[in-house]
């Protein structure tokens, strides 16, 4: 199991890195294993339960992430700004999907955090993975929109009920109702 | 493999039933704030089997189930489908198409069904186990979550490359 | 003391339900006082520590948001979504301001979960408010950049050090540096 | 009433000294993820008297000193002063303009200052006490946090409520 693990980590972090500087011009960030927490006094000496061969839960190496933006020193990663810290986790899951792609992903407002140009180089990546992989995205962001190959629009009626329906983007004007999507 | 179908009826804001078709590609979710986007995607969360009613944001179950509005009374039962396309065989089936069913109705519990017939959820989670939409998954990210894998601690994210192995 | 909390808690709630209705048109929202908490059994029937005639904190009544968009039941705030939430939080901020004004507001990307609709009529609300108020706001929406009467931009220098300078908004174009600030 | 100006040295990623000079009516501050908006927004909570390292986003209070960067050297102090137009005496104070300062070096305590003189921290929280620039107000409302008077607890509200009192 650990070499199966070996060669998996290995593979998001190589991912993760080239990912991060995509979305990071400039920037650097490598996935690190952690040292497994010391055993503690009585594991040493005595009877550690569990099946023969197999290495207790917790004192198996965790991952860590190592994340430093163009100009900075390598810092801890709460310091990181609000925009910063999402573009990272999105690097983080789309190294994840590289290796092992979900059937379709959904986001849910994550380009809020994000200035125009992130959200500039976040759509071009998922254009440049959505030949072979689906993404729904839920977004208020002009720029986004734009980038979608389609466009759903939901809309609130007056009894708090909601209809999905197909829409367009125009720039300027922002999503445009098409046809009403045939509710059945 | 894709999504290429969700219909709901009775969830949330979905009273009436709807149905958006999906294709390969980017897709985006407009409109005004309080519309129903991030319904839809707990309704997607519901049908691969979310058990936490605080992870909706309720805090029963059953508050699921569209609660009237003006003019309109309440309903007594929600029910997702999603319709997967198994075409390279990454489920774990024969089918080359998989709807995934959940109903539920007032006081009561939620029903599964795979292609129709009923199941556990235990047979559900086993179906997507290596597919990324299990619950501790990133498949669906929601609403203000996105930096969730960065605030989890070592131990989580090992979680995480475990799953793609 | 619980004279004066009534007289303010009013005032609160009076000036919370106007800007709920500036921000939500069509909708309704009130404050509500909740019943204190029963006194447990003991405090029945011993003495409750504490100066004679002061009351205990966990008796006193607390305050609850019932909040209810256009067309909607009411419901649990928690399902509220990311925008109505956020809204709501800013009515009763600026509830809270009317009745006793700070100093200043600091309000750091605030509108990032609101859709333009939103963001349009906040901001009117905020420019409103503003002959007599200060406030700050950090943000990426253009709709509040153009609304604002000043902009001050951050910049990254290559060292990892910010710089703040003046700049001005154009249309399509969005921040543009006026002068460099001196930097003393 | 109103904040005049900001000055801050050494403080996170404002390692020169900058100065920001505000009017009344809506300020907007703007520029890309990472520039250091939000470090702003902390100076100025610094400087009002947080003493937790954590809402400033670090593990320890020393970490809002400049840490370094591309071919720049670490620095071993931060100060930050806000300038207070008391025209309209809100503050309890004769001063007409009152600048509050804070400064802190490695490893050492915060020293805080009221118009130059060396102060306390309960000095300066009296002085600040009835204007909702406390530690428990919501004149500043840190980044993702907005909605955070819907999560408190009625108890909770009810404190803000005594505070506008
Ligand atoms: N069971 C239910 N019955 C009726 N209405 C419900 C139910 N559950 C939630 N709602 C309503 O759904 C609305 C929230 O919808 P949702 O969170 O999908 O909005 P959204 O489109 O994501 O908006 P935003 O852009 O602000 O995130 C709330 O107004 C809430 O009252
Ligand atoms: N003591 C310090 N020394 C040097 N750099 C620091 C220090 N503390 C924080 N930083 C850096 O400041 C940056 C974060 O800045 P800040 O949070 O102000 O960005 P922002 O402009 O608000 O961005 P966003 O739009 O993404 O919210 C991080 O890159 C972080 O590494
Ligand atoms: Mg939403
Ligand atoms: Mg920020």
């Amino acid at each position: 199991i650990e070499r199966r693990f070996d060669a998996v980590f290995g593979a998001v972090a190589y991912h993760f890195r080239l990912l991060f500087q995509e979305l990071f011009p400039g920037g650097h960030a490598t996935l690190r294993l952690t040292e497994p927490p010391p055993l503690s006094e009585d594991e040493d000496e005595g009877e550690v339960e569990g099946e023969p061969g197999t290495v207790r839960r917790e004192a198996l190496a965790g991952v860590e992430i190592l994340a430093q933006p163009a100009g900075k020193r390598l810092q801890a990663l709460s310091l990181l700004s609000g925009g910063e810290r999402a573009l990272t986790a999105l690097a983080m899951i789309l190294a994840l999907q590289q290796v092992n792609p979900s059937p379709f992903y959904v986001f849910d407002e994550v380009d809020a955090p994000l200035d125009d140009a992130n959200v500039g180089r976040f759509v071009k990546l998922l254009l440049r993975l959505s030949s072979t992989q689906q993404f729904i995205i839920v977004t208020h962001n002009h720029i986004t929109m734009a980038a979608a190959e389609v466009l759903y629009g939901v809309t609130m009626d007056g009894d708090g009920t909601s209809t999905l329906l197909s829409v367009r983007f125009e720039e300027g004007r922002g999503p445009i109702p098409q046809r009403r999507e045939a509710v059945t | 493999m894709k999504l290429r179908r969700v219909a709901l009826s009775g969830f949330k804001t979905f009273a009436r039933r709807n149905e958006i078709v999906l294709e390969t590609g980017l897709t985006a979710i407009v409109g005004p704030n309080g519309s129903g986007k991030s319904n839809l995607v707990d309704a997607i969360r519901w049908a691969l089997g979310e058990t936490s009613a605080r992870e909706l944001r309720g805090a029963r179950m059953d508050e699921v189930i569209y609660a009237g509005g003006n003019g309109r009374g309440p309903m007594g039962m929600a029910q997702v489908e999603l319709t997967l396309d198994n075409e390279e065989g990454r489920l774990p089936t024969e089918d080359v198409e998989v709807a995934i069913g959940r109903r539920v109705t007032r006081g009561g519990d939620s029903e599964y069904r795979i292609n129709g017939a009923r199941t556990r959820l235990r047979d559900l989670e086993r179906l997507l186990a290596s597919t990324g939409l299990t619950q501790s998954g990133y498949a669906v990210v929601a609403q203000n979550d996105v930096d969730a894998i960065i605030q989890a601690n070592p131990a989580q994210r090992r979680t995480l490359v475990e799953e793609a192995a």
